[in-house]
């Protein structure tokens, strides 16, 4: 209830014409972005409470999934996405009726094997990044390319999950996996201090 | 420099040798169906008068016709199975993506703007435009909050004579989903992700701004011109317009049905929600 009340309360500080239409001062505005982004990150936790009880893997306890949002993907960055060799994408359905969406996943490259749970393999493309989103200062992401699959037949008001895994092609990729990235040498401190301050942002 | 078509089982898209959008193909009939982006210069009014403000946050006064960015788009083009791409690069500051997903019979369009070059001191006012050979005769529709479509006429105010004093901006409407315009033949529609102001200049075409940079304030509300910035650069804008082209025929569904179908799921989207795995095979999670 607390989480919820935060968006509610950052809901009713936007019903100002300011906050729809920008008239605000620029910290003004600022403020609003902080308000809401902090409100909808805590309401992820509401989220993620309410899959966990439809999610079926929860008679397993070990497997209560996290069930984390990427608020980033519209400018290609998914920490999760681009950093696990295997995770789940579960999309909802607030719509009445079955839907399908084309998922865009950013990722380091190289293939993948989606599934859905009929372990049913999914036709998947890599399709690069545009240059000029790569070329954002501030976006702070290792993604080139993104993983890009059709999730048909979802139900209303309903979810459907589907299983990624990058594939080894072959032992040279085995071998030539992306090392782990090192600890920033001294020049990079300050990319890394850029980001926590972009997490911050 | 040679002409560059992608597409899916329903329509194709073509892009001229300067590397606009320059066609489009359905059912074997090619319409004309162009995309660019220009700007407006934002008006400087000496704010003492309503007639003489300048172009800020609650308005949009632009000193005079629209600019062009560039006469030669560079393109990247990626086909595969799923979806068929043209990545555009109109300037150091616009590039678009536009994409056909293998089993949609819409085109996508995303657009990124900014930052906003100032350096000339002159703000700037991003429009994308559409422009095809519909005869609208001055006839184009704007949604009300997503839901009603309101008829527009150009230059017209159904309840006075209207002396326009500003032929662009007295020409502008809010757009919070959709703008639409149509002859007895063709049909075009542009769904868009937020608010922005629209219209349609000239028959057959229609245009949405995408991003705006103004340097003096309007007088209007805040002292404070509308200057977004991140990371102390202008504020880099990314968006989505998803068209919608067709023959008007008194098919079932309309084309307008399925613009309306197409708006509930662009803008009541699926929710993501990722899990990491870890050492879970998929036998096990299945």
């Amino acid at each position: 209830e607390p989480h919820l009340n935060m968006l509610r309360e950052a809901m009713g500080v936007m019903q100002h014409h300011d906050a729809i239409t920008g008239t605000e001062k620029q910290h003004v505005a600022n403020d609003y972005a902080r308000m809401l982004n902090r409100a909808v990150r805590a309401c992820g936790a509401n989220t993620k409470a309410a899959l966990n009880q439809i999610h079926p893997t929860t008679d397993i306890p070990q497997y209560t999934f996290a069930f984390e949002s990427c608020h980033l993907l519209n400018v290609s960055k998914c920490e999760l996405t681009e950093t696990k060799d295997s995770f789940t994408v579960t999309l909802y359905n607030p719509l009445a009726h079955a839907g399908h969406e084309y998922v865009r996943l950013p990722v380091t490259g190289g293939r993948y094997i989606v599934r859905d749970y009929r372990n049913v393999e999914v036709s998947s493309q890599i399709v690069p990044i545009p240059q000029s989103v790569l070329n954002l200062s501030y976006r702070f992401s290792n993604a080139t390319s993104e993983l890009v699959f059709l999730a048909n037949e979802l139900p209303p008001l309903g979810f459907k999950s589907y299983f990624v895994t990058r594939a080894i092609d072959s032992l040279d990729d085995f071998l030539h996996e992306a090392p782990a990235p090192a600890s920033p040498p001294a020049a990079d401190q300050t990319l890394a201090k850029q980001q926590e301050t972009a997490q911050w942002h | 420099s040679q002409e560059v078509t992608i597409g899916n089982k329903y329509l194709n898209v073509s892009f001229d040798s300067n590397g606009f959008l320059s066609t489009i193909t359905i059912d074997g009939v090619t319409n004309r169906l162009r995309q660019t982006f220009v700007y407006y210069e934002g008006a400087l009014g000496n704010n003492e008068e309503f007639r003489n403000r300048s172009s800020g946050a609650y308005i949009f006064r632009p000193n005079g016709t629209e600019k062009t960015v560039t006469e030669n788009v560079q393109l990247k083009v990626v086909k595969g199975g799923t979806v068929q791409e043209v990545h555009q690069v109109f300037s150091e500051w616009i590039s678009q993506v536009v994409r056909v997903y293998a089993d949609e019979s819409h085109v996508e369009f995303e657009w990124m703007v900014g930052p906003i070059p100032v350096e000339d001191g002159v703000g700037k006012e991003i429009v994308s435009r559409f422009y095809t050979a519909a005869q609208s005769s001055g006839v184009f529709w704007t949604d009300a909050n997503g839901r009603e479509m309101m008829r527009r006429v150009r230059n017209h105010r159904d309840t006075w004579n209207v002396d326009l004093e500003e032929k662009i901006s007295g020409n502008y409407y809010p757009v919070t989903a959709k703008i639409a315009l149509e002859d007895e033949n063709l049909r075009l529609a542009v769904l868009n992700d937020r608010a922005q102001g629209g219209s349609s200049l000239e028959d057959g075409s229609l245009e949405l701004m995408v991003h705006r940079r103004l340097l003096h304030d309007d007088a209007f509300g805040v002292e404070e011109a509308l200057n977004e910035k991140a990371f102390g650069q202008g504020l880099v804008a990314r968006g989505k317009h998803w068209v919608v082209f067709g023959a008007k025929k008194p098919t079932s569904p309309t084309p307008e049905a399925r613009e309306r179908f197409l708006q509930n799921r662009v803008l009541l989207p699926n929710w993501l929600f990722f899990s990491d795995v870890g050492e879970v095979k998929y036998e096990d999670w299945q």
